[in-house]
């Protein structure tokens, strides 16, 4: 028998988050939206 | 990046911090396998070494270029980067590459349309000229694992990156595996001539056989063809797709009226690691009673013509299609594969068949879900696909649950279900971690790019009811029938609704021959819930009573916690807890006043000597005098 939808627990959400997705996502603002320049995490910074 | 000082050795010390979620960790050991599969580059747990790579779950999933010499150079791993190919994505970051749309040429290849892009984004597409950024003669490469997706930094819905040739357009962005031009660029980088587990790979196109003899020990030899009367039509390679190419090797038993082997023997082999997979297709067209054993002929130091061992015999081969067979080997010495056909008397033409094999030294897959006939599923209301249930090492039961109801994206689902073994095992299942993957059936193993993820099982994670989630199926599951109507009970998936497009379903080798392969592996995980070395309890016991300072790391040798200290190029910690710190420049001060030190006292000694001596001589001068002026007074 088919399993219900809500049966199961989707760890993406439905959506195909992509590295520079999942950065931006978390107000990070890194250098090319995954490197870290020299130490310092945040462009700006 | 251009610049030596930027490269790694060819073995990254690394440490997983023991912020790394248990996912995460299991997910960081697989894509270090496919770096030992496919380059030359290995990883080994950091052991005091200048630089080293500190992976450790940070806010998003993050890199530096190339080795900056920090000491501990950090990359992050972070929630929902868990993901084999977002790890191998950074660690070619650290490797010295940058994106693949920020090289020199990009614009000859992708336009990058500016006004799509989020204000103040632009600096992510920063292109580099070829004194700072070196393609290495490498085409620009629309597959790249490194290249963004065509919807990267989008203010809208319209793509910021769109590929000259349309073409690749939705191929650009990929997470899956190495491409073969990331392959080509790492190993051009890192010279890189073979790798640390590849063995062999053979699709029988070349007359060599790739080295494979034919046994003097047997009735009847393999023969290299392309096709056979009663079947396989075609090879597995290429599927009959080239005219005068696509080759398998073939054991006739239509002519045999008694109990007839053929045995085919591979070239010799050198094992590294002691534990290999071999992994080849197989066709049975004559009947059931049709068997190929696989055998290791083990040339120990003792043995020059080797001994023959039995790995595996398989029988009950399924008539009329190729099938995928994977064998665990444990060869430690120089070791020849043999595949030994074996065919009792019978009436029925046909034989056994075998394509596309490879062997390496890495872990074979659990289990093997084969889905014939796959297209049919693809986008239809009832494409819901469930496994055949399995079991793992542990005993755990569980079935997969393959979605292919949308019209864009596949879903992949883990379920534990109620099992034989469930009164003796322990609930809420604690730390297993299900690795699924989608064989791209490339007939070599270095160039497939298999869309693979993990899930683990949290004992802590709790449903929606209230309920542990990975608690005993039969106390949380649903009731559900088996094919044959057998009861059993499900309990809730846990995975993903995108793990991967339609589109990219249809590409490659994914499907072949209409046919699909999930391969699945459950294992226990739960010794990687404290890091550096393997814990046991007493690991954690010992080291929870020491705390060592300036970043060293706590370790068990001989039953004793000890402190692991870091250390730079020209500095290093030192002490119990590493409190102390010394430094080149703390050595050459301390040989230089030793030197001065040194010198100061030979100078007071040779200064005191010379006094001393002078004043012997002169009071021996002035007796002298004394005498002379006696005797000259004397004389005169």
């Amino acid at each position: 028998l088919p399993t219900p939808e809500d049966f199961v627990k989707d760890i993406d959400n439905g959506i195909d988050q992509d590295i520079f997705d999942i950065n931006q996502d978390l107000g990070l603002d890194l250098f090319e939206g995954d490197i870290r320049v020299d130490g310092a995490q945040d462009r700006n910074s | 990046i251009i610049g030596d000082n930027y490269r790694w050795p060819h073995t990254i010390p690394y440490v997983l911090d023991d912020t790394l979620e248990m996912n995460a960790k299991g997910v960081i050991l697989e894509a270090f396998e496919r770096y030992r599969l496919k380059t030359c580059i290995d990883f080994k747990p950091w052991a005091g070494e200048p630089n080293y790579v500190l992976v450790f779950k940070g806010s998003g999933c993050w890199s530096s270029v190339g080795n900056r010499h920090f000491g501990k150079q950090e990359l992050s791993i972070g929630t929902n980067c868990d993901r084999i190919a977002t790890v191998q994505h950074e660690f070619l970051h650290a490797l010295g590459f940058w994106h693949e749309q920020s090289r020199s040429d990009r614009d000859d290849y992708v336009m990058i349309v500016w006004d799509r892009i989020q204000s103040g984004r632009e600096h992510n597409f920063n292109m580099y000229n070829d004194t700072v950024s070196d393609s290495l003669n490498v085409p620009y490469d629309y597959t790249s694992v490194m290249h963004y997706s065509k919807t990267a930094f989008q203010n809208g819905t319209e793509p910021t990156i769109v590929t000259r040739i349309s073409d690749f357009e939705d191929v650009i962005g990929q997470r899956m595996d190495f491409s073969d031009y990331d392959l080509l660029k790492l190993n051009r980088l890192y010279n890189c001539s073979s790798s640390l587990t590849f063995m062999d790979s053979c699709n029988f196109e070349l007359e060599n056989v790739c080295g494979m003899i034919q046994s003097s020990e047997d009735d009847l030899d393999w023969q290299r063809v392309s096709q056979v009367s009663g079947g396989p039509e075609n090879d597995h390679s290429i599927m009959g797709q080239c005219k005068g190419s696509g080759f398998f090797m073939h054991f006739d038993s239509s002519s045999v009226d008694t109990e007839t082997i053929a045995r085919l023997e591979s070239r010799l082999l050198y094992p590294k690691r002691g534990f290999q997979c071999l992994e080849f297709y197989l066709y049975n067209s004559r009947n059931e009673n049709e068997q190929l054993n696989i055998y290791v002929r083990d040339y120990s130091a003792d043995d020059q013509n080797g001994s023959l061992n039995i790995v595996t015999e398989i029988k009950e081969i399924p008539i009329g299609s190729w099938q995928l067979y994977y064998v665990t080997l444990q060869a430690t010495n120089k070791f020849r594969v043999v595949f030994e056909g074996l065919s009792i008397a019978g009436a029925s033409s046909g034989g056994l068949s075998i394509d596309d094999i490879n062997l390496s030294e890495t872990r074979c897959p659990h289990h093997v879900w084969h889905i014939e006939n796959f297209t049919q599923f693809i986008g239809n209301p009832n494409g819901s696909l469930y496994s055949p249930p399995f079991y793992s090492s542990k005993g755990y039961a569980f079935q997969i649950y393959l979605d292919l109801k949308s019209l864009t994206n596949v879903g992949i689902y883990f379920h534990l279900i109620s099992g034989a073994n469930d009164d003796e095992l322990e609930w809420p299942c604690p730390w297993q971690q299900v690795t699924m993957t989608l064989l791209d059936q490339n007939p070599d193993i270095r160039q497939r790019m298999s869309n693979q993820r993990s899930v683990t099982t949290d004992p802590s994670m709790i449903d929606d009811n209230g309920n542990y989630f990975w608690d005993k199926p039969s106390k949380v599951g649903q009731v559900a029938f088996f094919p044959n109507g057998t009861q059993f009970h499900r309990s809730g998936g846990y995975g993903t609704s995108v793990f991967i497009t339609q589109e990219r379903l249809k590409s490659r080798d994914f499907m072949k021959g209409n046919d699909v392969y999930i391969l699945l592996t459950m294992e226990d995980i739960s010794h990687l819930s404290s890091t550096n070395p393997v814990p046991t309890s007493s690991v954690n016991d010992l080291c929870s009573e020491v705390t060592c300072e300036n970043d060293g790391i706590c370790t068990v040798q001989n039953d004793k916690a000890e402190c692991r200290c870091p250390a730079g190029k020209d500095w290093w910690y030192m002490g119990e807890r590493c409190e102390k710190k010394g430094s080149v420049r703390d050595t050459i001060v301390i040989a230089a006043s030793s030197i001065a030190a040194v010198f100061g006292l030979m100078l007071i000694v040779t200064l005191v000597s010379v006094y001393c001596v002078r004043r012997k001589y002169r009071k021996k001068t002035s007796s002298n005098t004394v005498k002379t002026s006696m005797e000259n007074s004397y004389a005169f």
